[in-house]
């Protein structure tokens, strides 16, 4: 994927 | 975003608003450890430093300054304001036994060798274990003012809910992030005996005290 998907969390 | 990501963040929200309120109310911050808020300032300033780079969303940001500005008054509270109600002499947990491991962490686990993504792991380690000095000084004076573990009930609640919030993404993005589920496993795990305590005896009425 393009990086991962908990750097949108908190 | 979903339902469990969203409630997290509200628990986490909830648990800063009850320690200011705590602290402001009783004008005290009696049983607060020191060290523990420290490593928070540090974990939200080393992890939003991507407010200046990215962009998320209008939540996000406004979150994340929130975090930033809120850890820091809590520190000014403690530090300044109530200072003669904080006893260091408690709070004794050696910081760099924290520190330490966490910078050797992130230099082995980290999504890229630049300083932002460097600085996110380490802070995301570090986070895990944070709440260390804190745990330690109720263990060493065995109980607690209930708001005291109401706001540490809320802490980990939001922990707990990050949980099912990887588990949905799982399913319905088929992407786990290993660095933050593994932090945050054990994270979560460090609450188990304090959730013990507090479910069966403050949310019985009862004053929260460890066996001696």
């Amino acid at each position: 994927g393009s990086g991962h998907s908990s750097k949108d969390e908190l | 975003m979903n339902i469990f990501r969203f409630f997290g963040d509200l628990s986490h929200l909830a648990s800063i608003f009850i320690l200011i309120h705590k602290i402001t109310t009783t004008r005290s911050c009696r049983g607060i450890s020191f060290k523990t808020q420290a490593l928070y300032v540090t974990v939200f300033v080393t992890r939003y430093l991507d407010l200046f780079t990215s962009y998320v969303s209008l939540y996000n940001t406004v979150m994340k300054i929130f975090f930033i500005a809120s850890s820091c008054y809590i520190l000014y509270l403690m530090r300044v304001r109530y200072r003669p109600t904080n006893d260091p002499s408690i709070d004794t947990f050696r910081l760099e036994y924290l520190v330490g491991p966490c910078v050797v962490l992130a230099l082995i686990f980290n999504y890229g060798y630049n300083p932002t993504e460097l600085l996110w792991s380490f802070s995301i380690f570090l986070e895990s274990v944070a709440i260390l000095p804190q745990l330690f000084m109720l263990q060493r004076t065995g109980e607690a003012e209930t708001i005291t573990t109401h706001y540490l009930a809320a802490l980990g609640a939001y922990r707990a809910l990050y949980i099912p919030n990887w588990i949905y993404r799982y399913f319905s993005e088929g992407y786990v992030d290993p660095i933050s589920v593994t932090a945050g496993l054990v994270q979560t795990g460090l609450y188990l005996d304090f959730f013990y305590v507090y479910f069966t005896k403050v949310l019985q009425g009862q004053k929260f005290e460890l066996p001696a």
